[in-house]
């Protein structure tokens, strides 16, 4: 799996 | 957007509204403690770092803004108009302990070494905890308003809500966020002695009440 790159989470 | 991330959020934003209803219905935010409620004004405030430079949606955005203005109202009706209501010598948890080891932390486990992403570390670190004052004040006091037990509830719930949206993503976009994954168990966890009395009494009409 890729890491998360950018925070689209709240 | 999946549904668990989705019902997470609107769960999050139910339990700030339920918040709110209490202070204004009880006129008083007894039994809330100010130590976690200025904790979670942190961790929005260095976690939105990035509204000001980065577009995710108008979603996104949205939440964003009103999670930063509704924890700092909530900060302000604590402070200053219900203050009498407010009682610091019961709300005693030594918040250094969790500042400390989350920047700590943040120091150590970030995605990159830059302001914005050890702050936004940080903030995911710190959230996990945020609750404990809380919490410690609930165990002191061994009781609480049921009001007051269901903004706890719907706030765990958007927590634990978290975690199938973490599995599905996983499988679904083959994303993972270890940092967030991690904090985000930690914090769940946090939520089980408080779920078990919260399904156990008061979902059964009775009033939360700590054994002594």
């Amino acid at each position: 799996p890729v890491e998360m790159k950018r925070h689209d989470e709240l | 957007m999946n549904l668990f991330r989705l019902f997470g959020d609107l769960s999050h934003l139910a339990s700030i509204i339920i918040l709110l209803q209490k202070i204004r219905s009880t006129r008083s935010c007894r039994g809330i403690s100010f130590k976690t409620q200025a904790l979670y004004a942190t961790v929005f405030i260095t976690r939105y770092l990035d509204l000001f430079y980065d577009w995710v949606s108008l979603y996104n955005f949205t939440m964003k803004v009103f999670f930063i203005a509704s924890s700092c109202y909530i900060l302000y009706l604590m402070r200053y108009k219900y203050r009498p209501t407010h009682d610091p010598s019961i709300d005693t948890f030594r918040v250094e302990y969790l500042l400390g080891p989350s920047a700590v932390l943040a120091l150590l486990f970030h995605y990159r070494f830059t302001v914005p992403e050890v702050f936004w570390s940080f903030s995911i670190f710190l959230e996990a905890v945020a609750i404990l004052p809380q919490l410690f004040m609930l165990q002191r006091t061994g009781e609480a308003e049921t009001i007051t037990t269901h903004y706890l509830a719907a706030l765990g719930a958007y927590r634990a809500l978290y975690i199938p949206n973490w599995i599905y993503r996983y499988f679904t976009e083959d994303m993972v966020d270890p940092i967030a994954v991690t904090a985000g168990i930690v914090q769940t966890a946090l939520y089980l002695d408080f779920f078990y009395v919260y399904f156990t009494k008061v979902l059964q009409g009775q009033k939360f009440e700590l054994p002594a």
